[in-house]
């Protein structure tokens, strides 16, 4: 049809510390065949699965308001990853979207 | 013609 595509939402997900891992896998990252890190698998008992609104394919932009666009997959899994060990908080806020 | 992909798939990493 002709109808627009309508621009994809982000969307705000809190995941709270409640587990002992994430558990989430990612993919992709600047300079790869998908530019932004998208989740690929979400683990039962990882607390992003505890929080029920990640889902698979969903394509991270922001973690805790940090920006992942243009950083290559180790930078991105690091900051993730540093997100979820800093006492700091008890939670990380993601800002996704569903792949267009 | 098909545009080929040239950059690279991206390893996978669990968190």
């Amino acid at each position: 049809t002709g109808s627009p595509v309508p621009a994809p939402t982000a969307t705000l997900v809190r995941v709270v510390k409640n587990a002992n891992t994430l558990g989430i896998a990612i993919e992709g990252g600047a300079n790869t065949r998908q530019p932004l890190p998208r989740i690929v698998t979400i683990q039962k008992g990882g607390s992003a699965h505890n929080c029920g609104q990640l889902k698979v394919g969903h394509i991270i932009l922001e973690v805790n308001g940090i920006s992942l666009r243009g950083r290559e997959h180790k930078d991105a899994a690091r900051i993730i990853a540093e997100a979820f060990k800093t006492k700091e908080k008890d939670h990380i806020d993601f800002l996704v979207v569903e792949p267009g | 013609r098909e545009k080929r992909l040239t950059l690279p798939p991206s390893e996978i990493t669990l968190l």
